[in-house]
């Protein structure tokens, strides 16, 4: 463990926390594409799969528990509690066309053929398009709410910290996962408008508007 | 293709 993946995991934490409260605290999903959580709930439970035979370590564990129960428990959240607020209208993004792309990239790149390393690498690809369909709901609507773009902000952070966690690794362990970091690249990459936004326009107190 | 490794990271 190093200083930029805990900050990465943290980030990656409050990321899901403040969606989670947005939701919660609003009683509405409004802005938020149940799409793009249905994709995330998909990487974890994918990537997870070892949760149950692999112990790594306690905050390892810990962690994977928290991201699949809260991944979980923001669909139901979005698609039960409060799918009277979800604006299906906007959040039309075709997932399956981010689906068999990944599921077709992870049988020709893959570190092994094992199932649980297929699963991993799938889930490595689907978690760099993911938020596809919420960035896709926001330029449709034009805007997000200031609590939203903190969410994305966080949610972008953590993987870009884990390009610099990976960077360390290199140097230090000697330690290098092509397929992550070339996905967390691309994944960082998707973000860079945004963060551009984010820091010019949310953190001078504005809204959190796309140029018409 | 690489050597498997344990997947530390989340």
């Amino acid at each position: 463990m190093n200083i930029f993946r805990l900050l990465g995991d943290i980030c990656h934490l409050v990321a899901i926390i403040v969606l989670l409260l947005k939701i919660w605290k609003t009683r509405s999903c409004a802005g938020i594409s149940g799409k793009s959580q249905i994709l995330f709930a998909l990487v974890y439970t994918t990537r997870y799969v070892d949760l149950f035979f692999t112990y790594v370590s306690l905050y390892n564990s810990v962690m994977k528990v928290i991201f699949l129960a809260s991944s979980y428990a923001t669909l139901y959240l979005i698609y039960v509690k409060f799918k009277a607020t979800y604006d299906f209208n906007h959040d039309t993004f075709r997932i399956e066309f981010l689906l068999i792309p990944c599921v077709i990239l992870s049988l020709l790149i893959t570190h092994d053929y094992s199932p649980v390393e297929l699963l991993w690498t799938f889930s490595i690809y689907l978690e760099a398009v993911a938020i596809l369909p919420q960035l896709f709901m926001v330029s449709k609507t034009g805007e997000a709410e200031t609590i939203t773009s903190h969410y994305l902000f966080a949610l972008g952070a953590y993987r870009a910290l884990y390009i610099v966690n990976w960077i360390y690794r290199y140097y230090t362990e000697s330690f290098i996962d092509g397929i992550a970091v070339v996905a967390g690249i691309i994944q960082t990459i998707l973000y860079a408008d945004f963060f551009y936004l984010y820091i010019t326009k949310v953190l001078k107190g504005k809204d959190f508007k796309l140029p018409a | 293709l690489k050597p498997k490794f344990i997947k530390d990271e989340l």
